[in-house]
């Protein structure tokens, strides 16, 4: 019952700017960290694809089923994020270990020859972040030190 | 006014320095050397010898940028998202200078300088928001603001042990930059501003992680700001696109604070009813649906729940505003709470209605706070009273008492818009399992049994109505009071002629109860 | 009758708090794990 309330002049002057506002409206991006790879800048696909992110794909389960070479994706395209934290927990369940130096993940390939205090030497397969591609490396040490 | 001579080239020249210096380090790299070298070049240029010229300094960079923006998104031979890369990194720069000065400033463990530095900042960068959205008007754009804003906030929110020491006072700095930048202040700004507001970590710290919710109070302002710049709009249901995005995002924070901060709605459920339109009934049932987390909600449509047996109904709700001091004028009140005490003089309930009424300006004729605060007063008055007698409140011990005679000379005697207010006010206390949830719905209840008109239940129908039929979600109470109005034959419920007033409306009784059964 | 609240993108049935992730005010969905600023080890912090 309550009859409507005409705006008043400040109220039409307010949605005046408002309405300008309106059609430069905030980005995704204008409120995130700039990224060096991955913008959160949402682009206009086919309406078929998926829109929307995959249910739990914020979750460790969900990237401990993703092949190593996407984690290998994730961990250098999307430094700094939840991603890549999730990326570098999936690949260390998969056994491979951050050498803080080369920042390349490593993985025995055999048992090591030899294991000491400060290093184990073996063969190992590592991921070139700039060949992109998985290496084997024989005779390799890897000392503790560099251990993440 | 009168910047000294020069002043202007040297800001320029060294903000560009700087943002040389910022831009040529890998993204996220460790800055703190190349900062002490640039200090010492401000120092050099003298910037830093006043309090009146760093003053100068941040006004001047701050302009400095948002003209570097505006010329940038005039610039349509970039794609937007050139365009975009290319501002961010000029205001990220700035907002690493600042950060740094603010963290840097003063002693590494005196609070006072960096936290009056960084309001200083803040409110510089406010005022030249104001003034360049009353000068541009339709021509301003919130980017370089909201980018400033957001960043600074990011950078001085960094996991950092002298930021840590200082954050309750970063984020109650914020708070207050956003207060005097509310929508109905710089309504161009709003969008963004509604993005600072809900950005996941300003509610994080605000709302979670700062202490014994030491930040509610502040957030709480917030969305009163909120809802006093939207209600002309929404009262009038004018949902213009524009309103319509700003209602809709709206609704999108008030979900996530149903979802994750129950009982920060809970707490000030009752400042946000006093500013919300009465006719947005979802977003005031989103906020009235709010309940306790540690709280297991009997289902409502449990065949004979016995509400009155619930232990939950023995405690009253948190209600964090100071309803008591809202009652005015205070001749008003004192003439109230001798009519509570004394049940006289019986001249108090014919003047009350003209205590409520306002100056008949169009469309508002009742005062809606001063009818909100005297309805929860005297229910919570009532309660106390009941309890004071050893009993608790029921159909029966409500009744006969000045607080029912209050209630009852409302109903009686305001007309139907003011009758609408004051039903409305008893509606917003139905919320989870609490003492106010169960007087209220005894209340509501009883007044339609008592009714001496048709038209005062029929009113009370369609306030439960009104309620009930808009989406989800629904607030506990109202779905108890409403199921007991239908079921219980002391209200002969169905026999009455407004039940069957149209047959949409017939149809419409018969699928509420349906699903209420 | 208002609108649909269950349409907004939120996923209002999670367990979890939504806060962390929420896109803002506009966003028809929540922030991907990409989006969302983590404390990782400066070791990752490679480019």
């Amino acid at each position: 019952p309550l009859g409507a309330v005409p705006l008043q002049k400040e109220h039409q002057s307010q949605f005046q700017y408002m309405e300008s506002a309106f059609y430069h409206m905030p980005h995704p991006s204008d409120s995130e960290r700039i990224r060096p790879y991955v913008q959160r800048t949402p682009y206009p696909t086919q309406t078929y694809y998926i829109q929307a992110p995959l249910p739990l794909s914020d979750t460790l389960e969900f990237y401990q089923r993703l092949a190593t070479e996407t984690l290998f994706f994730v961990f250098y395209y999307m430094e700094g994020t939840k991603a890549q934290y999730l990326a570098a927990k999936a690949l260390k369940k998969q056994s491979w270990r951050f050498h803080t130096k080369y920042m390349m993940w490593f993985q025995r390939h055999e048992e090591p020859k030899v294991i000491n205090e400060e290093y184990e030497q073996g063969t190992y397969i590592y991921f070139d972040y700039e060949k992109w591609g998985q290496r084997k490396k024989e005779g390799f040490t890897f000392e503790y030190k560099y251990l993440e | 006014y009168e910047d000294p001579p020069g002043l202007v080239e040297k800001t320029d020249f060294l903000l560009r320095e700087w943002i040389g210096i910022y831009n040529s380090q890998p993204q996220g790299r460790d800055t703190t050397k190349q900062f002490t070298m640039f200090v010492h070049q401000m120092n050099v240029h003298g910037i830093l010898k006043t309090d009146d010229l760093i003053t100068r300094f941040f006004r001047l960079s701050t302009q400095i940028c948002v003209e570097t923006v505006y010329r940038s998104l005039t610039d349509k031979s970039v794609t937007m998202n050139l365009t975009r890369a290319k501002i961010y990194h000029t205001l990220d720069a700035f907002v690493k200078l600042v950060a740094l000065l603010v963290k840097h400033s003063g002693e590494a463990n005196n609070t006072n300088t960096k936290v009056h530095l960084l309001n200083k900042v803040l409110g510089i960068v406010a005022g030249c928001l104001l003034q360049d959205h009353d000068t541009r008007v339709i021509d301003f754009h919130q980017l370089p603001y909201q980018r400033i804003f957001t960043m600074l906030f990011l950078e001085l929110n960094s996991p950092e042990p002298v930021l840590e020491t200082i954050n309750f006072h970063v984020l109650t700095a914020f708070c207050h930059t956003l207060h005097i930048l509310r929508p109905c202040k710089a309504a161009g700004f709003c969008y963004a501003w509604l993005e600072l507001v809900s950005h996941r970590v300003f509610m994080g710290r605000i709302l979670a992680t700062t202490p014994h919710q030491k930040g509610w109070p502040m957030y709480a302002q917030l969305l009163i700001d909120l809802f006093k710049y939207l209600a002309p709009f929404l009262r009038n249901a004018e949902l213009a696109k524009p309103v319509t995005m700003l209602y809709k995002g709206t609704l999108r924070v008030l979900l996530v604070l149903l979802h994750d901060f129950p009982e920060f709605l809970c707490d000030y459920h009752y400042n946000f009813c006093d500013v919300i339109p009465p006719n947005c009934i979802q977003m005031r049932n989103l906020i009235l649906s709010a309940f306790p987390r540690n709280m297991r909600l009997p289902d409502p449509f449990t065949p004979n729940l016995k509400v009155d047996m619930l232990p939950e109904i023995s405690y009253g709700p948190r209600i964090l505003a100071n309803v008591s001091i809202m009652i005015t004028p205070a001749q008003f009140k004192k003439e109230l709470d001798s009519y509570l005490k004394a049940r006289a003089p019986v001249t108090f309930l014919s003047e009350l209605r003209s205590n409520l009424q306002v100056s008949s300006g169009p469309g508002v004729h009742y005062n809606i706070l001063l009818m909100n605060a005297l309805i929860l007063y005297v229910g919570s008055q009532a309660i106390s009273h009941i309890r004071s007698k050893g009993h608790t409140p029921n159909m029966s011990t409500i009744a006969h008492s000045a607080h029912m005679d209050i209630f009852q000379n409302l109903a009686v005697d305001l007309d139907t818009e003011g009758r609408y207010l004051f039903l409305n006010a008893i509606a917003n206390q139905l919320r989870y399992p609490n003492s106010h949830t169960h007087y209220f719905s005894c209340t509501l209840l009883y007044l339609f049994a008592e009714a001496n008109t048709e038209a005062i239940q029929e009113q009370i129908t369609r306030v439960l109505l009104e309620r009930l039929i808009v989406n989800r979600p629904h607030p506990w109470g109202l779905l108890i009071t409403f199921i007991e109005l239908i079921k219980n034959p002391t209200y002969k419920f169905w026999s009455h002629e407004f039940v069957r007033c149209a047959p949409e409306i017939e149809k419409l009784f018969e699928s509420v109860a349906r699903s209420c059964m | 009758l208002g609108q649909d609240l269950t349409a907004l993108g939120l996923n209002l049935n999670s367990p979890e708090n939504l806060y962390p992730s929420f896109g803002g005010p506009w966003a028809e969905f929540p922030c991907r794990p990409q989006d969302i600023d983590f404390n990782v080890p400066p070791e990752y912090i490679i480019n």
